[in-house]
């Protein structure tokens, strides 16, 4: 199972509008995938239509209460499992706090379902805190959604820092796959500028650096008014506008990463 | 001195933006304004060049040290004076924890400015922390720029329970002015619709609540690449493209606010 975070502090960049609908293209082209929404805020969870009465279980309860994760699973499409978040996560990272291995309680509810999927992605919320690091600790893979607009390349630094630590300290295997451009404006020469800024960056990696080898992927998600409109119905893109650029966009994103394939 | 806080948890909404941009505008119609950057991301400072070195004095050192707020002032143009944030602000809300009357200090510092401007528009990060709080302490009105997207309404509902209770328990002047659409997308049904809920929602408060009598701006600002390039310029829409939507829309905004007076 190849297992990714998409992650990025910086809020509205289009981390859960990637999780969501790269974890449903993945799926259309015939993986199995486990979508898990790490944000208090639920978006994921909302988008794919999985929300949780106060009855049900959620996340909150895998990380607190030592639920099972199959437990919570809602199964949202074909191929397509979502593991829901709950507003009571608010409070998990404060209960959290004062337990022994905090950091890795995510990455071991996560183990037993290693051979059921295909992929795991995780979507976390614009924060470094202890969500985030918890699905840094339990993933092999870092997807990074950027909205090329100045000040992007700060706040890459910062997360590749926090990547870095969490690599040091809980998590060897885990590298930097990429950094997929969203809410592109095509034709603009800001978005193309700062893509530009990007790959310099990237490519100036060091050898040990997680993510050395990471590139800027060549599909890039355009804006798209369709793909702000379909959380609203609680579907993904496919469901809702099949024949839009968000949906070739996603597909053709889902082609190239099953394409990079898993560490070498 | 009309005090302004322009608030929003949610990340990316045009915060920023229409703080920096408000502020010119203003000054452009003749008013002395003063910008206060309270977001540790420094974004506002970087937006107006008004960037401190490590030597050089911030609202870090107003709300830590004691500072003078007006010993840390840049003029970034006419009319328009800029207090700038620094990273070091990142550590300010755990320092400040521990003392007394901690969610005034901004207030306090504020205070003796009153004379010196009509306006005073204060920044704030994506958070309802202390920083935030005592950004809502010193103002008498709160300002919400707001994405007409989906779960906007959510995060709005969210904002208003912290407005009321920094009314109820550090602030009885406080009150919502209104909440500004940015990033419009002129022409969608998505723009419109939460457009319309946001209007059905001021519509329907209460006389008790913070927000009785604020509306939705006649003014939106569309979106304009302009206005996401001039911050890597470290200069307003106005000094970078006077001629673009971006700008056109700011002035219009600053006519409105300032039409809308202070409170009754
Ligand atoms: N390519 C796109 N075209 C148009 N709208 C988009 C696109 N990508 C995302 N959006 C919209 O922009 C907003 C922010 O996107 P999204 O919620 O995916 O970002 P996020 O990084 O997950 O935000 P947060 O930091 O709050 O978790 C949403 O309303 C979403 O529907
Ligand atoms: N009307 C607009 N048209 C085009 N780009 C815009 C517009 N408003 C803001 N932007 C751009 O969108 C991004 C987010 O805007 P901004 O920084 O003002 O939001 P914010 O709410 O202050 O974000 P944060 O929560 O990180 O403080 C920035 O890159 C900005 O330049
Ligand atoms: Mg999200
Ligand atoms: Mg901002």
């Amino acid at each position: 199972m190849r297992s990714i975070a998409v992650i990025n502090q910086k809020g509205g960049v289009g981390k859960t509008t990637t999780a969501v609908n790269l974890s449903a293209a993945l799926a259309r082209n015939g993986r199995r995938v486990l979508l898990v929404d790490l944000d208090p805020q639920a978006h994921a969870t909302m988008h794919t239509g999985a929300e949780v009465g106060s009855d049900d279980l959620s996340i909150y309860d895998v990380l607190i209460r030592g639920a099972a994760l199959g437990d919570t699973a809602r199964t949202v499409g074909d191929r397509l499992v979502v593991i829901p978040a709950h507003i009571d996560l608010v409070g998990a990272e404060i209960e959290l706090a004062g337990r022994g291995q905090r950091e890795t309680v995510f990455g071991r509810a996560l183990r037993p379902y290693h051979d059921g999927f295909d992929f795991c992605l995780v979507d976390c919320a614009p924060s470094l805190g202890l969500l985030t690091i918890n699905a840094l600790a339990a993933v092999e893979e870092v997807l990074i959604p950027l909205q090329p607009h100045f000040l992007a390349l700060q706040g890459l630094s910062r997360l590749l820092e926090t990547v870095t630590l969490v690599r040091e300290r809980l998590n060897p295997a885990l590298r930097v796959v990429g950094v997929v451009l969203c809410l592109y404006e095509a034709g603009t020469r800001l978005a193309q500028e700062v893509r530009d800024d990007v790959v310099r960056f990237l490519a100036a990696a060091e050898p040990h650096a997680p993510w050395f080898g990471a590139c800027v992927f060549e599909t890039v998600i355009r804006r798209n008014i369709k793909l702000a409109e379909c959380p609203s119905f609680g579907r993904t893109i496919f469901d809702y506008s099949p024949n839009s650029h968000g949906a070739a966009d996603y597909l053709a994103l889902a082609r190239e990463l099953a394409a990079r394939g898993a560490a070498p």
